[in-house]
């Protein structure tokens, strides 16, 4: 395909600072229907992710510390990147989502499996 | 494409009795890096599912009984069933899997949205 990252992107992404607690992020999951929040600082500049399978964890480790939990080491991808190459990235790393930074870290917007597996649909 | 359900499908799924903890469910998906886990009768035959998402919600909602968290009407398809067919089903209900049934409601696989965009990767 031609599609490319910001064909696909959701660019109204909703995200959560580094001091939040765990129930914030359960909140705004609940409310905005997501399973990937990023961590950003307050000019938006992402410094990592927390998702709904690292809230089971703090559920099966007994932990109730954001800093804890969330990934910081964030794969990412550009808005002008091939969506096979993010399909590819996501496969080999196991994971269900992307999201797109510029080149100073900010953050544009997401991508998600669900969105590319909806391309196929009838 | 001529993909089928039984073409893509995990079919060693990891699933839970009605009567588990959560911390059990979220044992379960840290264990086998799953964010959907069935709920299945002691003949395996399906009854719900609980996913991630849901365990994020008894955090945000405090409730502790996965009778309450589970989805209970589950949407699922057969075995023989196209993968464009299946990826609108996910998209028309904003879900990230459906359960693989036969006729009898006996769970025979799973598929998620990352298999599908799996299709995707170069
Ligand atoms: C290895 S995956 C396995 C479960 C499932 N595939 C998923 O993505 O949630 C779960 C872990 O991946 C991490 N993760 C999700 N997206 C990520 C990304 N873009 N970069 C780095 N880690 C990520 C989450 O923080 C979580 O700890
Ligand atoms: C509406 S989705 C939104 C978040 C995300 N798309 C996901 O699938 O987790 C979350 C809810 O869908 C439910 N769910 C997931 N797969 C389902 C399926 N095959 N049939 C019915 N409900 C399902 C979960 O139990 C959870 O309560």
């Amino acid at each position: 395909t031609n599609i490319l990252a910001e064909d696909l992107m959701d660019n109204n992404v909703s995200t959560i600072k580094k001091d939040a607690q765990l129930e914030d992020v359960a909140n705004l999951m609940m409310s905005e229907h997501v399973t990937h929040i990023p961590v950003v600082t307050d000019d938006n500049k992402l410094i990592g992710i927390v998702t709904a399978w690292d809230l089971s964890k703090s559920i099966a480790i007994n932990c109730s510390s954001l800093n804890q939990i969330m990934t910081k080491n964030v794969i990412t991808c550009k808005s002008d990147e091939a969506i096979e190459s993010i399909a590819r990235k996501m496969k080999e790393s196991d994971i269900s989502c992307l999201p797109v930074v510029n080149d100073n870290s900010i953050l544009e917007g997401i991508i998600t499996t669900d969105q590319i597996s909806h391309l196929l649909s009838d």
